[in-house]
């Protein structure tokens, strides 16, 4: 996955992503094409979550999933996870719920749903997803609607690390921030570096042309856009509108 | 790349999903007709469990995955119960596919 937050020179927030699948279930030498990519497809849906008649919140999701995993609030914040990898995270948070009877630690999609649903501040979403017990490491990319208001949340089960809009902490400028499937205090593999064409797409193009158009450009462009991706989502805070796209990806 | 704006045929399709329903209904509409592919999709997603984890515990996980989805706050387990009438997949394997990513992060 790649997450994007970018803040234009009035202070006016985006944010994109690009969800990507894992190479599992094998690579279809006919289309070629990643199967689980491609079986993914027809089943995302955006969904607008009602309460009392209006729209609480949107969702870029998968049929029958219950979680949230890319979504916006309206005046208040957007939202998108990504996947990071650990060998003894979420199988044995799962075994753990299996086996003990206490369920101290919460399902990681089950609390960004609940976020999304309670948090009335880009603040309080920050608070609850950076300190509540998780069953599995997970990125939190978390985008409001005050100028500086955009964050990396880099969780474990229990502890977090915060990087936000402004700091170099990331290697992103100071106007963006960029996230894919690593911590960003360690150098992406040299088999997967999505993270040095966002930044430099980003960079070069400017603060000056921030904007969903630049996002999108920049998450269509290879390898950030790959074989892997499912869907790219652009949403903006203040209307609260969320777009989203499946994607096919030509072979290089 | 010069790719904005997005070909309007891959857009994604638009469904409500009404808070005000009951958990066990507000899947309903969605599941009528995206029912089919999850099917589809969810026979590959064990085989592939199977063959990370093996077979012993495979059968481990999938046997306590209904225990689990009882274990689940509310209203996720009554949505999930939902959501397997609907699809006419068994409770366990809708559980096992929203736990997907706790499960497998490795």
């Amino acid at each position: 996955c790649t997450s994007i937050i970018a803040q234009d020179p009035s202070g006016y927030l985006y944010h994109g992503r690009n969800l990507d699948t894992g190479v599992f279930l094998g690579w279809d030498k006919k289309n070629h094409t990643w199967k689980v990519a491609e079986k993914l497809k027809p089943l995302t849906v955006q969904l607008n979550w009602k309460k009392n008649g209006t729209t609480l919140f949107r969702s870029l999701s998968f049929a029958g999933y219950v979680g949230v995993l890319t979504a916006v609030k309206e005046d208040k914040f957007t939202f998108s996870l990504d996947k990071r990898f650990a060998l003894n995270g979420g199988f044995m948070g799962l075994l753990e719920w299996i086996l003990f009877d206490d369920h101290e630690q919460s399902w990681v999609s089950f609390l960004t749903r609940e976020v999304l649903e309670v948090a009335s501040s880009y603040k309080e979403a920050q608070t609850k997803l950076m300190k509540t017990r998780l069953m599995a490491p997970v990125y939190f990319i978390l985008g409001g609607a005050q100028p500086g208001e955009g964050c990396i949340i880099t969780r474990d089960r229990d502890n977090a690390d915060l990087v936000t809009l402004g700091s170099e902490k990331t290697g992103s400028g100071s106007w963006f921030l960029v996230q894919t499937n690593y911590d960003h205090w360690k150098n992406p593999p040299f088999f997967d570096d999505r993270r040095t064409p966002a930044i430099q797409c980003m960079t070069e193009n400017g603060q000056i042309n921030a904007s969903l158009s630049l996002i999108y450009n920049v998450l269509s462009t290879k390898p950030v856009l790959n074989k892997e991706t499912v869907y790219t989502a652009l949403m903006e805070v203040r209307s609260g509108e969320l777009q989203g796209w499946t994607r096919q990806c030509p072979d290089p | 790349s010069g790719a904005y704006p997005p070909d309007k045929h891959f857009e994604v399709p638009v469904y409500d999903v009404d808070l005000d329903l009951s958990p066990l209904q507000r899947w309903a509409p969605l599941m009528a007709d995206k029912g089919p592919q999850l099917v589809a999709l969810i026979d590959d997603v064990k085989d592939l469990i199977k063959s990370v984890v093996g077979e012993t515990i495979f059968k481990i996980i999938m046997n306590n995955l209904s225990k689990v989805a009882t274990t689940l706050p509310y209203p996720f387990y009554e949505e999930l119960v939902g959501i397997s009438t609907f699809s006419e997949l068994p409770l366990s394997t809708i559980t096992m596919y929203n736990i997907f990513y706790e499960a497998f992060t490795l």
